[in-house]
């Protein structure tokens, strides 16, 4: 349990863009502070401006839930693995 | 492909279909494995200038250079991130770190939609033809996101990201993954915004059928593409011992067996481990199969896998039989030995002459390519099922398209078996999968984006599904591989494509953004999941009544609650209301309605009875009323709605399902 609570994964951030914090002016910024926030080491994997607003980035199962508590933050969705058909 | 043009009627000279230049200006996006550049299918010549609005670029990479790309190949990029930190660093011995295709499924893909004329194209002389895509004039860029470890979801994003930002008009995915509702399932929610910026997202359904609700890609902004066979096979005769003459199909073009009789055994009685009867890696007993022919089951390992299992132990030649998973679906491999793959009747006549027999003896002979095979097309076996699994009130799948033993371009870094002991190279190969089929509607939407530009994904989406065919020319209807009878749109959705009928389909239901969101209320989402499907904010308004089968798709599904299991759907004798919009996109004309049912236990009638159209892109809605009776639980049936002005008909299946 130790260990999967520890072990780190993939998560894709989806973030509420018009909802970004008065105190930030960049996306990006916010991206930063918000994992910093949740973790000392994790970063910015893929920043997502098109289909999607928001950003990958590894983190343990208990970031990603505090992660996904704070404001602006719609969901934190575990990466799925595709296969081909 | 070769083939696939003739039998879509691609090759019926037609002036609805767009000139060459129009098609010229269309983007295909294909995310797959990547691409092998120097293939002729990506020959340019004859191509006018590259889009001047087009965004993408040539991600150049270790043995991919600029010049890979050209006014065919416009853009060919690779996300490897999500990958990397989860598998470390590419070995780049091991795949190609740009987007080079090791693998072959995406340059097949590519070359399905988009691919230039070939002439003489063929796999070791099998399939022979002038091979081209769907849409064999529009442009390809490639995402390449799949690796030997598989296609991560933070990587199809960024690919898909990227995609729009590029400027491609058609996005295909031949890929699937986990089963999720639509705010947590990423595709769905960037394909949403791809289709909200005018892209067409074409998926696979998924090959886990005959199963029931085995499908992928569900999102009904998302068109789900299953499989159908070819009036094409490539047959190799069995002759047993005692003379019972049988068939199966092969690719195999290697040293052919000698005319005599080798003896013949099954894999499970050859063998030391429950692996046998499946030619698993290391279960066959060399000294019971050296200089025999094997008899092995389908299942449980890659059929190219069992051939080399059954060589590496000795054995001469292969016969892999269906088992009740598959019936009598054929799928031709390239197999490095002698083989044939023959279906379950067959297969157990095998294995009941082998049981019966002393010293069982076989030959088979060499392969040939037949055309006009019929019927065709049937619904591939493998294929994935309705209902849909996620929304069973949005009918699943859309469509489907050729996806059996099709021949497109191949990767350079593989043989056709893909496996590492095939030292063979082609061009070409043939594969099978709703893999297939998906770049076939991707390249047909193509086509039809060329002749309209102006028309959203989802009225390119209503005319390849209300003009697709569910009959043969006989009058039969489509029949399913899997069960030996005739299909049902919970196999083929609205039917099979027939792109020519798509390029003029007189109506379509054109769903809007806004008939999108209401769909996502009517599933009573919040906002913040709302917000997490579509990146929009949008309220449900509390004075409105938003209701899944007022949703303007253009097929229906009705599911039913028996009288004891009521919940989430109407209760079973009641009476339903549908009401659906249809916009005018040909000449003004009056259609009246026609309704066909299976089934006593639903009335059905429809007000009004006819529309009339006085200009393009009018708007006319028609309410559908069923007055339904109790069924028992798990019955379903099945009714068709059809819009005739004599001209053209715009046809939509009623699925009911009673549970």
């Amino acid at each position: 349990e130790e260990k999967i609570q520890k072990a780190k994964r993939t998560y894709i951030v989806h973030v509420d863009k018009s909802n970004m914090p008065e105190t930030f002016t960049d996306h990006a910024l916010w991206y930063d502070s918000s994992l910093k926030s949740v973790s000392d080491s994790a970063s910015v994997l893929y920043r997502y401006e098109n289909v999607v607003h928001g950003y990958s980035t590894m983190l343990t199962t208990e970031e990603a839930e505090a992660l996904g508590e704070q404001p602006g933050i719609l969901s934190v969705l575990p990466e799925v693995i595709y296969e081909l058909h | 492909t070769t083939r696939t043009p003739e039998f879509l009627g691609l090759g019926k000279s037609t002036t609805l279909f767009p000139a060459s230049d129009s098609m010229g200006e269309v983007i295909v996006g294909i995310l797959d494995t990547g691409v092998w550049p120097e293939l002729k299918s990506f020959d340019d010549s004859g191509l006018g200038p590259v889009p001047s609005r087009w965004k993408g670029d040539c991600q150049v990479g270790k043995n991919f250079s600029a010049s890979s790309c050209n006014r065919k190949l416009i853009g060919a990029k690779f996300f490897s991130k999500g990958y990397e930190v989860a598998f470390g660093p590419i070995d780049e011995t091991m795949e190609s770190r740009s987007p080079r295709d090791d693998d072959g499924h995406g340059t097949h893909t590519a070359t399905t939609a988009a691919g230039s004329v070939v002439p003489s194209a063929n796999l070791l002389g099998y399939a022979s033809g002038t091979a081209r895509g769907m849409a064999s004039h529009a442009r390809v860029a490639v995402y390449k996101v799949c690796w030997l470890g598989g296609c991560f979801g933070s990587d199809i994003v960024a690919a898909m990201d990227a995609a729009v930002a590029d400027g491609v008009d058609v996005l295909s995915m031949s890929i699937g993954g986990g089963l999720s509702e639509y705010y947590s399932d990423t595709v769905a929610i960037g394909a949403f915004t791809a289709a909200a910026n005018g892209i067409f997202v074409s998926c696979s359904a998924g090959n886990s059928g005959p199963i029931p609700s085995s499908l992928s890609n569900v999102a009904p902004w998302i068109t789900t593409v299953g499989a159908g066979t070819l009036d094409r096979d490539f047959p190799a005769s069995i002759t047993l011992g005692n003379n019972e003459l049988h068939s199966g199909v092969t690719l195999y073009n290697g040293k052919q067996l000698s005319d005599s009789m080798v003896p013949l055994v099954y894999g499970g009685n050859v063998s030391n481990s429950s692996g046998g009867a499946l030619c698993m890696a290391g279960s066959l007993i060399p000294e019971k199969v050296a200089r025999k022919i094997v008899v092995c089951d389908r299942g449980g390992s890659a059929r190219v896998q069992k051939g080399v299992v059954v060589k590496d132990a000795g054995g001469i030649g292969m016969i892999l039989t269906n088992t009740d998973t598959f019936g009598e679906e054929l799928v031709a491999d390239a197999h490095l030995l002698p083989s044939a793959a023959v279906g379950q009747k067959t297969g157990d006549a095998i294995k009941k002459y082998i049981s019966s027999t002393r010293n069982p003896t076989a030959k088979i002979g060499p392969g040939t390519t037949k055309l006009e095979v019929q019927p065709s097309p049937v619904v591939a076996a493998f294929s994935s099922r309705g209902p849909n699994p996620v929304t069973p009130a949005i009918l699943k799948p859309d469509i489907i398209a050729p996806g059996v033993n099709i021949l497109a371009g191949w990767t350079g870094a593989v043989g056709p078996t893909g496996l590492q002991s095939d030292p063979r190279h082609v061009n070409f190969n043939i594969i099978s999968g709703t893999s297939m089929s998906c770049p076939h509607v991707s390249g047909l939407a193509a086509i039809v984006k060329a002749a309209h530009p102006e028309w959203s994904p989802a009225a390119i989406k209503s005319a390849l599904m209300t003009t697709a065919y569910t009959a043969y020319k006989t009058g039969q209807k489509i029949e399913d591989v899997a069960t030996g009878g005739p299909a049902t749109p919970f196999d083929y959705g609205a039917g099979h494509a027939d792109p020519v009928a798509a390029l003029d389909p007189g109506l379509v239901y054109d769903a809007t953004i806004d008939d999108y969101l209401g769909f996502l209320c009517a599933l009573n989402y919040t906002p913040n999941q709302i917000k997490s499907t579509t990146h929009r904010d949008f309220t449900c308004q509390t004075s409105k009544k938003y209701t899944l089968g007022d949703f303007n798709y253009p097929s229906f599904s009705v599911p039913l609650e028996t009288a004891s299991g009521r919940r989430g759907g109407a209760d079973s004798s009641s009476i339903i209301k549908y009401t659906r919009t249809l916009t005018n996109v040909g000449a003004p004309a009056t259609y009246k309605v026609s309704l066909y049912s299976q089934t006593q236990a639903v009335k059905m009638s429809v007000e009004p009875e006819t529309l009339s159209f006085k200009a393009q892109y009018e708007k006319k809605s028609y309410t559908v009323t069923f007055k339904t009776s109790s069924m028992p639980s798990g019955t379903t049936s099945f009714a068709r709605l059809e819009w005739s002005d004599g001209k053209h008909i715009v046809g939509s299946p009623i699925a009911f399902s009673w549970t």
